[in-house]
């Protein structure tokens, strides 16, 4: 089982609908995938149906003193292959009282370690915030894909998700390639086209060669609360997502 | 003076453009206006050049047990009238830590109180959370501005903050009045037509009834940092920023 984080603290970059992409595009393959939302804001649980209901659990509940077995919190995504273990608002609380208890990450990896005979691929969606949420997925994580909207606003805050990223490698001992992925990119705005130059001088091979394109499908996906994968398979954003699987999943890059 | 609190726990949905523009129009009629930059992440600090140099002094140093003035922590905008009090990536350990000591609450109503007496309006610029940060700005706002992006995912964290909003107002018996800014708005997608109707249909009268277009000149001036209503203040973006400024100062809404 490999686990994916998709992480970057600065907000709206495209982070859960690459989750969801990938989680979708994998799933269609054939292979079993579990999509886990660790953002309070619980988007991937809206998208992939996993937040209805008066009082949803999900991995909040992970925290009580008798926590219940994962499986208990499991939800079908629509997508056949494809089950999510939701989050609810109640997680917010989580990220300032939880570490205290037992510490997020010992949780998080207890719940990795439960559901890992029966998944080929879990993806992680982070938070917006460099907190407890987020650096717990990363110390889980095998690969972290890091979307990055094509804004001047969204390159700042990179640096300190390489460094986060580092310190992570050091203390556990083993190795986290970073993917930068350029998302929602508009070729035909000049901001858009600098970012795009400045990310690739700064990160070089660390920084796909392509972008995700604008592309409006993605959002209607999301309001259809559908997986992308086979709602808009022949879409310009699902195929760029294929592509880019194709890159995560290939060659090492030069380090 | 007025406090004016930009806020919504979705992340990208044009709060740090919001703030900046507000703050840069109300600067340019004259009036003497703070901006303050609770986000770890610092996108207005950089936008507004608060974030230079090797270690950046800001809203984080307010902790400390020898808390330094708040004027000595302010820094010049480049736009007239228009300061800033930055924010540092060690602002997300406050958010963690800061609470048990003296709270959070505590010392930003100090460091408004100091300041009171200089400005006409101040802004807070939120992080994408729903915690200890955004909480604080709210208990201390006369106003709450909820930049909303016309898009299905941002619709589902509203309900919340409004909630949260409800909360204050109960705890410090006083109103805290919410305005929902439609922003991002491109009226050729499907999805953001959609998305404003529900808006309007679900929160009414406190929705405005205009919209904050996709204006590229306001990236153009997040990248270059400067101050939206000097350097592009006849674009589709900052003038629909002066008409909602004219909504936020108009005559009460129906409760
Ligand atoms: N390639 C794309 N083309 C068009 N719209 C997109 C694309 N990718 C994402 N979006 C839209 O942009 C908005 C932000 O995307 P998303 O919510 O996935 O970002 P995020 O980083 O997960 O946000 P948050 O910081 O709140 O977690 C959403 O409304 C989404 O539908
Ligand atoms: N009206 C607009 N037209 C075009 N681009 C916009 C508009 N408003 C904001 N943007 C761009 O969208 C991106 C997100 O906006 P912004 O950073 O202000 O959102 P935010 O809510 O403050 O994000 P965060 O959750 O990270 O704090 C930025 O790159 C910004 O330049
Ligand atoms: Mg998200
Ligand atoms: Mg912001």
């Amino acid at each position: 089982m490999s686990i994916w984080c998709v992480a970057n603290q600065k907000g709206g970059v495209g982070k859960t609908t690459t989750a969801v992409a990938l989680a979708s595009l994998v799933a269609a393959e054939g292979k079993r995938v579990l999509a886990i939302d660790l953002d309070p804001h619980a988007s991937l649980s809206h998208w992939l149906g996993g937040a209805e209901g008066p009082e949803p659990r999900g991995v909040a509940d992970l925290f009580a003193d008798a926590a219940p077995p994962v499986s208990a919190l499991l939800r079908d995504s629509g997508a056949a292959g494809l089950q999510v273990l939701p989050a609810q608002p109640a997680l917010a609380t989580v990220e300032r009282h939880g570490v205290g208890k037992q510490g997020m990450g010992l949780v998080l990896s207890r719940a990795l370690a439960e559901v890992a005979p029966h998944y080929d691929l879990v993806v992680l969606d982070c938070p917006p915030t460099l907190g407890v949420l987020m650096v717990s997925a990363l110390a889980a994580a095998d690969l972290l894909v890091a979307p990055t909207q094509t804004e001047p606003l969204a390159l700042h805050g990179l640096a300190g998700l390489l460094r986060t990223a580092q310190m992570i490698e050091r203390s556990r001992g083993r190795a986290l390639p970073v993917r930068i992925v350029p998302t929602m990119y508009d070729k035909r705005t000049r901001a858009a086209q600098d970012t795009l130059a400045t990310l690739r001088e700064r990160y070089a091979a660390s920084v796909w060669e392509e972008e995700i394109p604008v592309d409006t499908r993605l959002r209607e996906a999301s309001r259809d609360a559908q997986a992308p994968a086979l709602a808009h398979a022949l879409s310009r954003g699902v195929v760029a997502y294929a592509r880019l699987l194709a890159w995560l999943r290939g060659a090492p890059l030069p380090e």
